[in-house]
């Protein structure tokens, strides 16, 4: 399995639709400083069911909505989708193909929808958990966050080893 | 298909052990379980098993179970708190433990956003080795300003400000890595 | 000689703006002063402001005094909270609130520890600017993984690790520079 | 005033005595991972009285002392003195330099030595006051540091600019 394309739209500084398509292998994204680099990886973690804000380094949900720009107005909504292959089948799904969106309003609803259908929270962390994405979603790395690993308490190191469980 | 903590656990220990010889040549790393300590910051070192404390049932059945103490000894030094290791260091120590979590269980895709940036050249060029080792078994994406780690990528994203204040992404195969600068 | 909070506060205020016209040029910087709110976690905003806190004596005067915020548009962007910044952009904003201070009242001496490993290209040669416009003024000691802040050294110092695991330095001048790598 | 000139024995992986001399204008430190850079800057904070041994990423005040290495036994104490030229009498005392000096032994006591006279940690700390050095001494950035003017409390950036004035 492997992630094949994340699609934002309002999504931080990623106000219009956009789409990025993935193969397997290496990607590397690059560009200047306060580009959206890091906004993308914002965008996976969100997407996944990320529930605390300052791990996308926001203060409320809505942060991630764009707020707006000197050439753009601010956006109503944010989405986010996320779609991964799944023809090894590791995802416990029938589809051949995973997609994942979840969209947010200025009032703060979150909807979450797993292959078009309205899902739960809580079913896309069990699909998450299901490929060792778990709560602590270490496969994700955040900017400034490596040294966590090594920083962090026993009782977190263990949750992670839980999870890939 | 359910696997046991203590399975996962042995397999990330000994694979960790092997991404050290890989990052720290001449090295050693150890992962250990420690009983649970409410106190305990985070910092691996025989100081805190010597102080137990009975605020919390301990033993790996219990709840929270027994936490993972990890030690880097770098060659030629003398292991001692992981504290004292430089940023290099212990984003290496940090790249060990990721490596070795996914060698016991890889997940499907990783993101890694600029993890190597405090690394200098030998090291740079020891977790770009890893990265090329392993990518025909899971997917990176990587987000980094380094050239070396721009030269190992398959496909190569040029994220963008456009005038109006808004991202903008660009898309080339590695090819075009002249155009992309 | 003795100089009051108000003095400097203004002094530094203005200098940093003026740095961050070089740092972040068509941005705009501002720095505020605000009522001590003991529940603030330190992200500027305007939402702060909009909670004041009646657990402590507000006021200039009181102890603590007023705390100051720092706010940054960068340029085409809308100002927002100084959390969403980017890695780059947190630390071009430290830098320019550094010599903001730095131009309103020296300090001898600024040792600086791989403060620019997250700037790109462009910001580098802005921050490195900065450090060549007032080497004459205060010395700047900097420790770095990068060539071109290499490039504006006066004097470079290589520190390496002995194969008895103990540091050695060795000092050069820059004619050396071929030679210390 | 600036900082000719830094001498450490014992001091983290600085076991032998070792001496690094500057001028004025830009210095430039550079090595590999783990080399001692960084604890070069650690022995300029900690010999101007840091009192917080997590600032300079021990958890005892006796984790400077060195500790041993493969081809080499632990010291008993380590030691860091700072010589300061003072021509422009920028430092409130009389003499054209001014030598700094801080020692600790294994037992824990600091000794302060302020141009060979035994000092207290109070007297060391009012000189680096007297150039702006207050306790926050804020113009010694550590690794990874640099973002904490940004993330810190405005109480914090308060104090800075408190101890410059
Ligand atoms: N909701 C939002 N609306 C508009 N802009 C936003 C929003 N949230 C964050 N931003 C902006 O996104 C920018 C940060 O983008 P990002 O962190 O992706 O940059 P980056 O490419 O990773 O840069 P660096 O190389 O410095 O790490 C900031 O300028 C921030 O103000
Ligand atoms: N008391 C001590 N005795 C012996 N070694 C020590 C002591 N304290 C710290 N060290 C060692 O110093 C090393 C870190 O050095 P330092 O942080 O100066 O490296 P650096 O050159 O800054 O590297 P980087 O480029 O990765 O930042 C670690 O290996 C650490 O174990
Ligand atoms: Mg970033
Ligand atoms: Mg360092």
């Amino acid at each position: 399995a492997f992630l094949s394309a994340i699609r934002m739209k309002g999504f931080k500084t990623f106000a219009r639709s956009t789409e990025l398509l993935f193969e397997r292998g290496v990607s590397v994204i690059i560009g200047p400083n306060g580009s959206g680099k890091s906004n993308i990886s914002d965008a996976v973690l969100w997407a996944l069911g990320e529930q605390s804000p300052t791990s996308i380094r926001g203060r409320t949900m809505q942060d991630v909505i764009f707020s707006g720009s000197d050439g753009q107005r601010s956006a109503a909504v944010a989405e986010v989708t996320l779609l991964f292959d799944n023809s090894s089948g590791v995802f416990p799904m029938e589809y051949g193909e995973i997609e994942i969106t979840r969209r947010v309003a200025r009032d703060g609803a979150s909807e979450y929808r797993i292959n078009g259908a309205a899902s739960r929270l809580l079913d896309v962390q069990d699909l998450a958990a299901a490929v060792g994405l778990g709560r602590e979603m270490h496969s994700v790395i955040s900017q400034g966050k490596v040294d966590e690993l090594v920083n962090s308490t026993p009782a977190t190191r263990r949750a992670l080893v839980e999870d890939a469980a | 298909i359910e696997t046991t903590f203590a399975e996962v656990f042995e397999a990330t220990r000994g694979h960790f052990e092997d991404m050290v010889q890989v990052l720290f040549p001449g090295g050693k790393g150890v992962l250990r379980l420690v009983e649970p300590d409410p106190d305990e910051a985070g910092v691996a070192s025989e100081a805190d098993d010597e102080e137990p404390s009975d605020e919390e049932p301990r033993g790996p059945g219990s709840r929270g179970g027994a936490g993972i103490v990890l030690e880097i000894k770098p060659p030629r030094k003398a292991p001692r708190s992981m504290s004292l290791l430089s940023g290099g260091e212990k984003a290496l120590a940090a790249i060990a433990f990721l490596f070795g979590l996914f060698l016991a269980r890889p997940c499907p895709f990783y993101v890694l956003d600029e993890v190597e940036a405090a690394l200098d050249d030998l090291n740079l060029g020891r977790f770009l080795s890893l990265v090329r080792r392993y990518q025909d078994r899971t997917q990176f994406i990587v987000i980094t300003h380094q050239r070396r780690t721009m030269e190992i990528a398959d496909r190569l994203y040029g994220v963008a400000m456009d005038a109006d204040g808004t991202s903008r992404v660009l898309s080339r195969r590695l090819t075009s890595l002249q155009e992309a600068e």
